[in-house]
């Protein structure tokens, strides 16, 4: 799980059973403290594996968007819940946004001149067991989790995504890893689960269509060789086809996209969702 | 609890503010005691195990 905190945007990405839309109502109270109030909302997630292990208010998207639509205040008034399907009934991408368009651009500080920024989030799972195996720590290496993480960095590649970025990364013990990766104000994030049989790991990223983002996405493939995939792109604005480069990215690398889904969000742009499978041999 | 230990995929929150009072910035946000932002995960059920920063943003991993 991270935390992204920039001077008028915070991202918390948390996996497992978190609560983690109760932390909308103390960032509003906190920020309201420094004199900054909320202009723009958006909650994301994949589909719950196990939705009973799911505490109130997680225990469906429908109780989400209303527990979402009760905290969050009125001026954002432009709103939208979207839940973007597959092919597959286990993987849908739900999406949730609010906007106060009156506030919203002006305040992106992190909106390069002429570029247009996207964010990529991507889950894999039946990571490939030998390459899965990496992100386990030697039994009782004594060292503590940021060495041990920073060995895996090493280990996996992962330190060649964006040799440019500075990260920092943690090793869970016995097996897990974390990483988030800082270039200028542009972040990536890693979360790996290795166990063998519910092997799980993200990666997620800012990046602008003129980066060569089907170079990052062949090294994170590389680095992970997941059975399934799935990648939501995010946008401000629309007609875009960014998308159509990360498909054929990954298509030598034996992953085929099944599904498309796009949908477009009140003052909140688009989303792009497609889930993709390694090609049986 | 999930059977597996394995629990799922992530949830991801993505929060936008204003403010029309210059003093607060460039740091904004980054203002925020990290007491606060402590006390916000642990509503989260979450602690920081590592944290980084630069002159944009700063970045925590955080454990369950």
């Amino acid at each position: 799980s991270s935390l992204f905190v920039y001077p008028t945007k915070i991202i918390i990405k948390t996996c497992g059973t978190t609560q983690l839309l109760k932390s909308i109502l103390p960032l509003i109270q906190y920020a309201h403290h420094l004199g900054l109030a909320l202009c723009s909302c958006r909650y994301t997630r994949g589909s719950f594996i196990f939705p009973k292990s799911q505490p109130f208010p997680h225990t469906s998207f429908k109780d989400e968007v209303t527990y979402l639509q009760d905290t969050i205040p009125s001026n954002l008034c432009f709103r939208k819940a979207s839940i973007m399907p597959s092919k597959s009934s286990s993987h849908s991408w739900h999406v949730f946004t609010a906007n106060d368009t009156t506030h919203t651009l002006p305040h992106m500080p992190y909106v390069h001149d002429n570029e247009l920024l996207f964010t990529m989030e991507i889950c894999m799972t039946e990571l490939d067991p030998i390459l899965a195996r990496k992100f386990f720590r030697p039994s009782e290496d004594g060292k503590p989790g940021d060495s041990a993480g920073k060995e895996m960095t090493e280990l996996t590649g992962i330190n060649e995504i964006n040799p440019e970025a500075l990260i920092c990364d943690f090793a869970f013990d016995p097996c897990g890893y974390s990483m988030n990766g800082m270039d200028g104000d542009w972040y990536s994030t890693i979360h790996v689960t290795p166990e063998d049989g519910f092997s799980y790991a993200s990666f997620e990223c800012v990046s602008s269509v003129n980066d060569n983002i089907a170079h990052v996405l062949r090294k994170v493939v590389k680095i992970f060789r997941p059975g399934t995939m799935s990648i939501s792109t995010t946008w401000n604005g629309f007609g875009n086809d960014i998308w159509r480069q990360m498909a054929s990215a990954v298509e030598p690398l034996g992953m085929k996209c099944r599904s498309f889904a796009m949908d477009q969000f009140p003052a909140a742009g688009t989303v792009v969702f497609q889930t993709f499978t390694a090609r049986r041999k | 609890m999930a059977v597996s230990g394995f629990e799922g995929f992530e949830k991801r929150l993505e929060l936008h503010f204003f403010g029309d009072d210059p003093a607060i910035f460039p740091l904004g946000l980054r203002k925020l005691e990290f007491e606060s932002l402590e006390q916000v995960l642990e509503a989260v059920q979450c602690t920081v195990v590592s944290a980084v920063g630069n002159s944009y943003f700063d970045a925590y991993v955080l454990s369950e």
